[in-house]
């Protein structure tokens, strides 16, 4: 939710200087306010989404931030990898669903 | 099977990484990453290939929209080859209709491409004994990847749901011992991994590279192995893979 109307603790303050450095280090800015609230929320989605996988995770992978950490799932899908295509527009290394494959 | 196999120490393979940065060329960069180490591993010296000929040129024509990898390998059928990174340069948008590959001097070419099995040994074995091959996986869990081995469950990353091609350029086994100043526990047991070369800059993931686990088809890296065939030259001894 909006962080306006939370109470200035510890936490917010934390996750606005993680966020600060994740600027810093990945050149971003944001054009007004409203977008930067947006975009930090969707950090904080992403930070604990982060946290979620590195409990789940069996391997030995870490997670946390990385430069797509200000995108949301879909942005990042789209840019990335599943795009939602629009009339006919096909996706990055696009969704392959056929199972009709054979051996060449 | 040999226990390990990377293909970054062997001299003249394995080609920098790339950025696709705002363009949907994973399959592009995947493919050209592909034919630049066959034919490095097949005639020295190296060369770095042009993926803007195949954002200009393939079949399907939709450049930056996105592709796939075996359309990309037709297309290199269909130009008689590939012109050099250095000709015919990444400009990270694709102009279908402007296809200059008669225009540039083709520097590599294949004879022909395959799809592997889709078995984790095999696919192993073909790569310690060939050389990098792509897959295409899953990409959800990298946006919040950062080091280390990923080991996904069909939960946490659909094995059927593939959109992402990279290059598979070796294998291991992680050991007991975690990495220094890491702050996940140590596994219990061996985890046997993939390298895999991804096309979103160095300063992404290990240097631009991440691992999956091995042996649990992780994110659907053996739905679409595909890689190209490079003539070997008479008299020449093929190489292996640096352990």
């Amino acid at each position: 939710g909006s962080l306006r109307g939370q109470d200035p603790g510890p936490r917010p303050l934390e996750l606005k200087e993680v966020f600060t450095l994740f600027q810093i280090q990945y050149n971003r800015s944001y054009s007004n306010p409203a977008e930067y609230a947006r975009r930090l929320n969707i950090f904080a989605h992403n930070l604990a989404q982060a946290q979620r996988l590195q409990e789940e995770d069996l391997g030995t992978a870490e997670f946390g931030v990385t430069p797509f950490s200000d995108l949301t799932e879909e942005e990042f899908g789209q840019h990335y990898g599943h795009r939602r295509a629009a009339a006919g527009v096909p996706s990055l290394g696009r969704k392959v669903e056929s199972e009709e494959w054979g051996e060449s | 099977v040999p226990r390990t196999c990377d293909w970054r120490k062997a001299a003249g393979v394995i080609s920098s990484i790339k950025n696709q940065a705002n363009c949907n060329c994973c399959w592009a960069i995947a493919t050209v990453g592909n034919i630049e180490a066959l034919w490095g591993i097949t005639w020295q010296p190296s060369v770095e290939l042009s993926v803007q000929q195949l954002l200009d040129c393939d079949r399907c024509g939709n450049g930056c929209g996105g592709g796939f990898v075996w359309d990309a390998f037709i297309t290199v059928l269909n130009n008689s080859g590939l012109a050099s990174e250095k000709d015919y340069p990444f400009q990270g948008k694709g102009k279908p209709h402007k296809c200059l590959a008669n225009k540039h001097k083709k520097v590599a070419w294949i004879q022909d491409f395959i799809m592997l099995k889709d078995n984790e040994q095999t696919i192993a074995s073909y790569l310690a004994t060939h050389g990098p091959i792509t897959v295409t996986i899953n990409v959800k869990l990298l946006q919040q990847y950062q080091s280390g081995v990923i080991r996904a469950t069909p939960t946490t990353c659909d094995p059927r749901h593939v959109d992402h091609s990279v290059l598979l350029v070796g294998f291991g086994v992680e050991g007991r011992r975690a990495e220094a100043g890491s702050s996940r526990p140590r596994p219990r047991h061996s985890t046997p991994y993939w390298i895999l070369k991804n096309s979103w800059g160095a300063n992404w993931g290990e240097k631009g590279y991440f691992r999956l686990h091995r042996g649990s088809n992780a994110c659907g890296i053996t739905k679409y192995p595909l890689t190209a065939r490079v003539q070997l030259p008479q008299n020449r001894r093929p190489v292996s893979c640096p352990p």
